[in-house]
């Protein structure tokens, strides 16, 4: 297992969110 | 007048202020944050790094994504890739603080094809530089501004990470120092070197702490 920092677990959220988004509106 | 501390939402709301209000298409803009590396128990003995601070990733325009020559990724690589994104989905919809070997669940997106552009994005988060090395490194160590357009630019680089980018599409990547670390933005179209940006960049990212 690998742990993430904080900066870049909330990067990774943003990032997975934005990727949803743009996947379901296409 | 800046802030006294810079959150990572206000890194993020500066990062995507760049980006959307640009006249020019840039895909992705990262803040690698200077932090210092204590080596051993020696305090006196620190190497400074450069590390991800935040990114904002805006996305391939259609037009770029028809006429750009496709990476050849081969179908176990864009496996893995989509493994990966439905790995880190369940770890941060699941609230755990690592990633697991095993298989996530699956969903539309974790379904999805991942772009170069995105896995490329994602793996600088795992990245970081020795100050004066790496492309933005060495923007920060030498304080000038490195920009690098057209795929023989990026090709040619000594930076891996410009011969990296390039592999993944990019056709120009630019590193900005700052204060407190280096802007990096990346983009799949050929851009010149314009001051407006440098000088944006300046202005948004001229904070302390």
């Amino acid at each position: 297992t690998v742990a993430l920092p904080q900066a870049r677990k909330a990067s990774l959220a943003r990032f997975l969110e934005k990727r949803k988004e743009r996947v379901t509106s296409a | 007048p800046p802030p006294p501390h810079v959150t990572e939402d206000t890194l993020q709301q500066r990062l995507q202020a760049l980006i959307e209000g640009a006249r020019e298409s840039w895909t992705y803009a990262v803040f690698w944050q200077l932090s210092h590396d204590f080596a051993g128990e020696d305090v006196s003995n620190t190497a400074a790094l450069l590390s991800w601070g935040d990114g904002y990733y805006k996305g391939e325009e259609e037009r770029n994504s028809r006429k750009r020559k496709p990476n050849p990724v081969s179908a176990a690589e864009q496996e893995h890739r989509k493994r990966v994104i439905r790995e880190l989905n369940s770890l941060i919809s699941g609230g755990g603080g690592t990633v697991s070997s095993g298989g996530g669940s699956s969903d539309e997106a974790g379904d999805e094809d991942v772009s170069d552009t995105e896995w490329f994005f994602l793996v600088s988060m795992t990245q970081s530089f020795v100050n004066g090395s790496g492309l933005p490194g060495r923007a920060f160590s030498s304080s000038r501004t490195i920009w690098l357009s057209g795929s023989n630019a990026l090709a040619g680089s000594s930076c891996e990470r410009a011969r990296q980018g390039q592999v993944y599409g990019l056709e120009t990547m630019v590193c900005i120092p700052t204060q407190n670390g280096v802007v990096e933005l990346g983009s799949l179209e050929i851009i010149h070197q314009s001051s407006d940006l440098v000088e944006k960049v300046n202005s948004f990212f001229s904070f302390n702490g």
